[in-house]
């Protein structure tokens, strides 16, 4: 799961920034 | 399914591809035949025009310290800020597949790490013609052998989604049958580390009927559209999988380029 923090969060809400 | 089902589901997949992804194939065919009634893409293709087209586009994020940069690495970070966003929008997209979110979250990750790139691919395919793709939403067209000129190893970038988007536009696919298939690459039940792989295909399998319903009826003179754009979907992982060799060796060579931690996770055990 940590491996793939950004991925897991984008999938629960998509809408919390990237930090592009 | 019966076919109205399969048909409401065509009609979901293409709704909510309009809803996710803000250039469609028909916004990018108009704008490319000069057809929008906006102004027309500001053309870079040589050094000259890349610097007066980066005065001009409206770029969404203006990364830090561009000035000082190497184009080659500028060009490369702005590539790199757009798949971020198509990340983003991809995973929208693919939450409203019906019955995506109720996956294995696990699976959800790893659809999505092996998915995005040939979805960033497939759909590349409707900014590019044989002389240069649309960039920065449509407010410029980057010529093929502007790309090709920068230096190695960054010239070899571009040119095989080129000859891939050659070959895929030759399939003549609108708007609805893309939505589908990329929903079908989606839902690939052999991706590496899936969980529970059942559910997947039975998603998969309903979403392959919607997808040959729908080339049946928009295509009805090319009975084999179908089984020739299931072929491309191996095409596509050739592409990937040359693509993260290519970026291992970019990361390896090239000192300044730093890596979005977005697409590091992707990365990060792809192939």
């Amino acid at each position: 799961k940590e491996k793939h923090k950004i991925l897991h969060r984008l999938l629960q809400d998509s809408t919390s920034p990237v930090d592009l | 399914p019966e076919s109205a089902d399969l048909r409401a589901l065509a009609k979901h997949m293409f709704e909510s591809y309009n809803k996710a992804f803000p250039i469609t194939k028909a916004k990018s065919r108009a704008i490319m035949a000069g057809k929008t009634g906006d102004k027309s893409p500001f053309v870079i293709y040589d050094m000259n025009s890349l610097k007066a087209g980066e005065e001009r586009i409206k770029f969404k994020q203006t990364p830090l310290q561009e000035q000082n940069t190497e184009v080659e690495i500028r060009i490369f970070q702005r590539c790199q800020f757009r798949s971020v966003e198509a990340v983003r929008e991809i995973t929208e997209f693919a939450k409203s597949i019906p019955g995506f979110i109720n996956l294995d979250l696990n699976d959800q990750v790893t659809l999505l790490k092996y998915g995005v790139h040939e979805v960033i691919f497939s759909m590349l395919a409707s900014l590019m013609n044989k002389d240069g793709l649309l960039i920065a939403a449509g407010q410029g067209f980057m010529t093929r052998e502007f790309l090709k000129s920068l230096r190695k190893p960054f010239c070899d970038i571009m040119e095989p989604k080129f000859e891939f988007a050659m070959k895929f536009n030759g399939l003549g696919l609108n708007d609805c049958d893309i939505a589908i298939f990329i929903a079908v690459v989606i839902l690939s039940g052999d991706r590496p580390g899936l969980i529970n792989v059942k559910p997947i295909e039975e998603l998969q399998d309903s979403i392959l009927q919607a997808l040959a319903l729908q080339l049946k009826i928009s295509h009805p003179d090319s009975p084999q559209l179908f089984a020739k754009l299931l072929q491309k979907m191996t095409d596509l992982r050739q592409i990937v999988t040359e693509h993260v060799q290519l970026l291992h060796t970019i990361r390896k060579t090239e000192a300044e380029m730093s890596l979005h931690p977005l697409l590091q996770e992707i990365y990060k055990d792809l192939y």
